[in-house]
This record gives structure tokens, C-alpha cells and sequence, in this order.
């Protein structure tokens, strides 16, 4: 999985 | 952050605000749904998990913090002072107290939470605790909004805070997937397809009650459900 984004979000 | 999420963001923070105003100047919680507000408390625990090993900005930990304490309060209070003005009978579930003819769970566990966990459990972004439980968060909140809806629906028309703190928590979402637009062509590795189609669905989940209270204010109208 492309995990470049990661939980930036709320 | 850009501005289409600051701005979802600031919505779902005032969406709180308004839930809280009102339950204190009222001093009741007539019409509010206490399994949404629930879940909503079991989506942002299981979510904001990672307060305790991650960090992403300080604005991220305290709108979390907020987060799960506006919702603990309104739970709290919907549990302890403001009980007595709880609707109960209009917060329940198709299936609710008659899950398999004799169980305990109530509709709110067997047609959401545990869809929502099994789903979590297939798709997800890493199978490991922390990621299951997000995924199934992700998921929760898509549906949370449900008994409060169905609420709505029971009762055909909402006092204008209520409405108000719906339309902010949907105005929040649709927000949200401007900003996901706006990340696609902004940055260069931005992909989160589980979080996509979730959002969506979400936020299609409001667009009747979007509707009906868009008739409503511009004719002046009280709200109301048809049916």
C-alpha cells in the first residue's frame, strides 16, 4: 500500500 | 491544508459548538440522537489512537483533543443531566432489543458497528491493530450520522439547532471532498481511495436532509419531512 499520505486528516 | 479543509475542519468544529449551545441554553437534548453522538464518540477514540504515537502538527492534536471531548461531554450530559429530555423512543433502530428474536445488541450494533468492523477487517490500509481500527473508524463515521437521521425522519421536523448541527457535520464532508479534488492535482503521491469512497457515501447519506432544509430556508418555511 502507498503509504506516502499517511493520517494527515482529521 | 488548504483552504477546502481548514474550512471542513472549522465547520466540524462549530458543529459541536452549536450541539453544545444548545443542549445548555435549552437545557434539553430533545431530538438529539444519543447512538449517533455514541458512535461518534467510538469513531474518534479508535481513530485518535495514534494521539499517542504519532505526530502529524499541533493543529491536528488539539482538534483531535477537541474532538473527543466536545463528543464525551454532549454523551455525558445526554446521559446524566439532561436524561430526562432524552427521546428514547424515537432513537431506536429498526431491530432494536429484538436482534435474532432474543439478544441484548440493538440495531445499532448488528447492522452498523459490526458491518462496519467486519469491512474494516477486509479493507484496510495494514493489517495490524492500529490500522483496523482506523479503517473501521473510517467506516463508523460514514454511517454515524444514520440513527440521528432516522431520528429526523421519525419525527418529521427538527428544532433549528438540531438542524443546524447536521447540516454543519454534512456541509463538513462535502468540504472535505473538495479538498480531496484539490490534493489529487495538488500533490504528487496523494492517493487514499478507502477514505474516498467512504467520504462519499457519507456525504451522500445528507443530501435528502441537504435538500429538504435547503427548500426550507429559502422559503422561509419550517423544516419538514415529507412522508
Amino acid at each position: 500500500t502507498d503509504k506516502l499520505t499517511g493520517h494527515d486528516e482529521l | 491544508m488548504n483552504i477546502f479543509r481548514l474550512s471542513g475542519d472549522m465547520l466540524h468544529l462549530i458543529s459541536f459548538l452549536v450541539l453544545m449551545y444548545r443542549m445548555r441554553g435549552q437545557r434539553s437534548c430533545r431530538g438529539v440522537s444519543l447512538k449517533s453522538q455514541i458512535l461518534f464518540l467510538i469513531v474518534f477514540c479508535c481513530r485518535y489512537l495514534d494521539l499517542f504515537f504519532s505526530f502529524v502538527s499541533l493543529y491536528n492534536t488539539m482538534m483531535k483533543i477537541f474532538f473527543i471531548s466536545a463528543t464525551a461531554t454532549i454523551v455525558y450530559w445526554m446521559l446524566t443531566k439532561y436524561r430526562s429530555s432524552y427521546d428514547m423512543d424515537n432513537d431506536k433502530l429498526h431491530g432494536d432489543g429484538s436482534f435474532m428474536g432474543h439478544l441484548p445488541p440493538h440495531g445499532v450494533l448488528g447492522y452498523i458497528i459490526v458491518p462496519c468492523f467486519l469491512l474494516a477487517l477486509i479493507w484496510n490500509e495494514g493489517f495490524e491493530a492500529f490500522e483496523i481500527l482506523w479503517a473501521f473508524s473510517i467506516y463508523l463515521e460514514a454511517v454515524a450520522i444514520l440513527p440521528q437521521l432516522f431520528m429526523l425522519q421519525k419525527t418529521k421536523e427538527g428544532e433549528a439547532f438540531t438542524l443546524l448541527y447536521i447540516f454543519c457535520v454534512g456541509a463538513y464532508r462535502g468540504l472535505y471532498i473538495i479538498n480531496w479534488i484539490y490534493r489529487y492535482f495538488t500533490e504528487k503521491h496523494y492517493w487514499q481511495p478507502l477514505v474516498w469512497v467512504s467520504g462519499v457515501v457519507q456525504t451522500l447519506l445528507y443530501a435528502d436532509f441537504f435538500y429538504y432544509y435547503w427548500i426550507a430556508l429559502r422559503d422561509g418555511a419550517k423544516f419538514q419531512l415529507p412522508g
